[in-house]
């Protein structure tokens, strides 16, 4: 799977998630990705892309919970919410991981597994791009 | 404590087992050329005052077309040895959304959420439909065998040699390894 989250010069954040889903997949099964809530969500205050197990993400509505967690709580962080986020699928047996953007370009990209690709790009152009747990 | 600089762009390739331990340098550093430029892609169209739709459309297309990751042309097979994608997009300024699912002939899935988003007023399309509507539109269709990689053939036929009814995550065994290993007896 992969997947993007961009804040543009206008304020406007959007995300997107494309996958080919899982190896010796049966029956039409489908993940999160294409699933808007669950795998993708953007609305005004973030933007939320995910990867992983997407049984999971389906039954937590992981990346609009992601969303919830910002709307409900001005208390709370971006990447506290998505930790919280991942902690859940991790506690109830999934794995995988997610990027989080906000409206005020700060970024979070929690996962559970060994690895996850992953990369950023700040205001100026400078890139950061990691692969494995630091 | 330090300020977090302004980040405009994130990006992911999948997460699963990915260790150092099982990554030659040179798969490595193949697996970093895309993902810097897919980043430079989505950075290119927000740098010319472009939208953060079309910045993630960008984006992702690098990834789809690289058959390192399970996506577009990395894609995974199924049970059936065939390709079946899903995308989706959303713009969280109009909360539109769009999204296609078990697509097999879509270059670019991304581009026909995108698609779905921007000129429908549906939210998903799947299968054929979601195809002729693509191809309607004007989104490039490709024929199934584009889809087709010999990691991802091989990791279909290692997971129906030791079980059928398993199924593999992104990046849970497959071509991430420099090699087979000796002994798969685990546990």
């Amino acid at each position: 799977t992969v997947g993007c989250v961009a804040l543009d010069s206008y304020g406007n954040l959007a995300a997107g998630t494309s996958t080919g889903g899982m190896t010796n997949k049966k029956y039409g099964r489908v993940g999160d990705s294409p699933i808007i809530g669950a795998g993708n969500y953007a609305n005004k205050q973030v933007a939320v892309s995910c990867t992983g197990w997407g049984e999971f993400y389906i039954r937590t509505v992981a990346a609009y919970d992601v969303a919830a967690q910002l709307s409900y709580s001005s208390a709370i962080s971006t990447e506290a919410a998505a930790k919280a986020v991942i902690e859940k699928i991790g506690a109830l047996g999934g794995d995988g991981g997610m990027i989080v953007l906000d409206h005020n370009g700060q970024v979070a990209m929690p996962f559970n597994t060994e690895g996850m690709y992953r990369g950023t790009i700040t205001k100026e152009g400078k890139i950061d791009v990691r692969i494995y747990k630091d | 404590q330090m300020k977090q600089p302004t980040y405009v762009l994130a990006i992911h390739g999948g997460a699963g087992t990915i260790l150092k331990k099982n990554m030659s340098d040179a798969l490595e550093q193949a697996y970093r050329v895309v993902l810097e430029q897919s980043l430079h892609e989505g950075y290119q169209v927000l740098k010319g005052g472009g939208t953060s739709v079309d910045a993630v459309a960008a984006a992702i297309r690098v990834m789809e077309d690289s058959p390192l990751f399970n996506a577009g042309k990395g894609a995974v097979f199924n049970h059936k040895g065939e390709n079946e994608l899903d995308a989706s997009i959303m713009d969280g300024k109009t909360l539109l959304a769009g999204a296609v699912a078990g697509v097999q002939t879509i270059r670019n899935p991304i581009m026909a959420a995108k698609a779905v988003m921007e000129q429908s007023e549906h939210v998903m399309m799947v299968g054929r439909g979601a195809e002729e509507f693509a191809a309607t539109k004007g989104v490039e269709i490709v024929d199934p065998s584009y889809f087709w990689t010999q990691p991802r053939w091989d990791a279909l036929q290692r997971i129906l040699k030791r079980d059928a009814e398993k199924t593999e995550l992104d990046h849970g065994a497959p071509q991430t390894q420099l090699a087979k290993p000796n002994d798969e007896k685990f546990g």
